[in-house]
């Protein structure tokens, strides 16, 4: 039962997958689990689907865990699932917006660096391919995005923390997902859950160009944060600047709890809390997304 | 299995341009290895930096003499890291 599961805890990739396939079998009516592809050392993707039916419905994407070492991204992203799972049927809301749409969870978008951080180095961040021609490893999964690739704020050293790669989509988690959103055809908001800032960002991350939406995306939310902070050192290649080009609206990324004292190795009991807190702004947009259909 | 004996993290609230252009050139400063978890972007939020053991005097020298205040929030990072492994495999015994 998922009851047993301890929410409150960090764990390893197996467990994690363990507990999807548990949560699956609990809710079965509203949870299946959808095989993405492999990553680059071939582990399995896994998406967690919450639908009530239908064929290609209007959708919700939530990814955590792009980047490796922000694990409290990857717990929030457990906990919210369980969440959603629970209150389907018990929270009006919740139930209208899953009566009319399908929410689609990555939970562990960096599977190889993820479980990288539990075996052998807990700072990882990157993937885990290997760079012809370099020692270094892996690429950054958020600048390999096709927006604005190669641009400010990433690098073309294979030793950076920042590396965006040969190429847009070379890495084959971030090629997974753009198949899977782009075959799908009716996301209407994509939202990437990265640690820690306590910040939601808006599109975009690469250029000084103006926002279309940006009243519309700015007005509505409590964490307001302005673009231009973010044009002194910008982030091209990122997920959620790749959604929003390829028309997902609602594009949306969360840098979850700052306590000022841990960064990425914020305590274990400080995940129930920070998960809590997250799921009233993620709530909050996705009612947004439901009553404003585009 | 990686250490970290001895690194910090310190923060640094910006408080001008000047420092966050200070802070970006220590970003291109590959000889310490710094590690930037919040990169300096804005006098309005904070820059955390792990700093390896081996860099730790050079790193603190550069701030000092361009004037950068800065705190250490993580004094010992293996310390932090042995007790969260630690935890996780109280928890794995729990529920196993």
């Amino acid at each position: 039962s998922t009851r047993s599961f301890n929410f409150g805890a960090y764990h390893r990739l197996e467990t994690i997958y363990s507990w999807m396939d548990t949560l699956v079998a609990q809710y079965p009516k509203l949870v299946t689990k959808q095989d993405i592809g492999r990553s680059y050392e071939n582990r399995p993707m896994y998406v967690l689907k919450f639908s009530t039916g239908g064929n290609k419905r209007p959708a919700i994407w939530i990814d955590t865990g792009i980047h490796s070492r922000e694990w409290v991204s990857q717990a929030t992203g457990v906990w919210t699932a369980n969440k959603i799972a629970t209150d389907y049927g018990t929270d009006a809301s919740l139930t209208s917006l899953l009566n009319t749409m399908d929410i689609y969870m990555l939970l562990l978008a960096n599977p190889d660096g993820y479980a990288y951080t539990h075996s052998n180095d807990r700072m990882w961040r990157k993937t885990r391919s290997k760079n012809p021609g370099s020692v270094c490893i892996g690429v950054d999964p958020n600048r390999n995005w096709d927006a604005g690739f190669g641009g400010p704020g990433a690098s073309n050293n294979p030793c950076s923390e920042s590396y965006h790669g040969p190429s847009a989509h070379s890495e084959i988690e971030v090629k997974n997902v753009v198949n899977l959103i782009e075959s799908h055809g009716n996301f209407k908001s994509f939202i990437s859950v990265h640690a820690y800032s306590q910040l939601l960002m808006y599109p975009y991350g690469y250029s000084c160009g103006s926002v279309p939406h940006q009243p519309e995306l700015v007005r509505k939310e409590k964490h307001t944060v302005e673009s231009h902070l973010f044009l002194s050192d910008p982030a091209s290649g990122g997920s959620i600047d790749w959604s929003y080009n390829l028309g997902i609206k609602y594009s949306f990324a969360f840098e979850l709890r700052d306590t000022g004292r841990y960064g990425f190795i914020l305590p274990a009991n400080q995940i129930i809390p920070t998960a809590t807190e997250t799921w009233l702004a993620l709530k909050h947009i996705m009612e947004y997304v439901r009553d404003h259909p585009y | 299995e990686r250490v970290f004996i001895g690194d910090q993290v310190i923060r640094v609230n910006v408080q001008s341009e000047e420092q966050i252009q200070l802070l970006q050139a220590l970003e291109n400063q590959q000889e310490w290895e710094l590690d930037f978890w919040l990169h300096p972007v804005s006098t309005e939020l904070p820059v955390d930096i792990r700093v390896p053991h081996s860099s730790v005097s050079s790193v603190t020298e550069y701030l000092i003499a361009h004037n950068i205040h800065y705190s250490v929030i993580i004094n010992n990072l293996q310390e932090l890291l042995d007790e969260e492994k630690a935890e996780m495999e109280e928890n794995q015994m729990n529920e196993f």
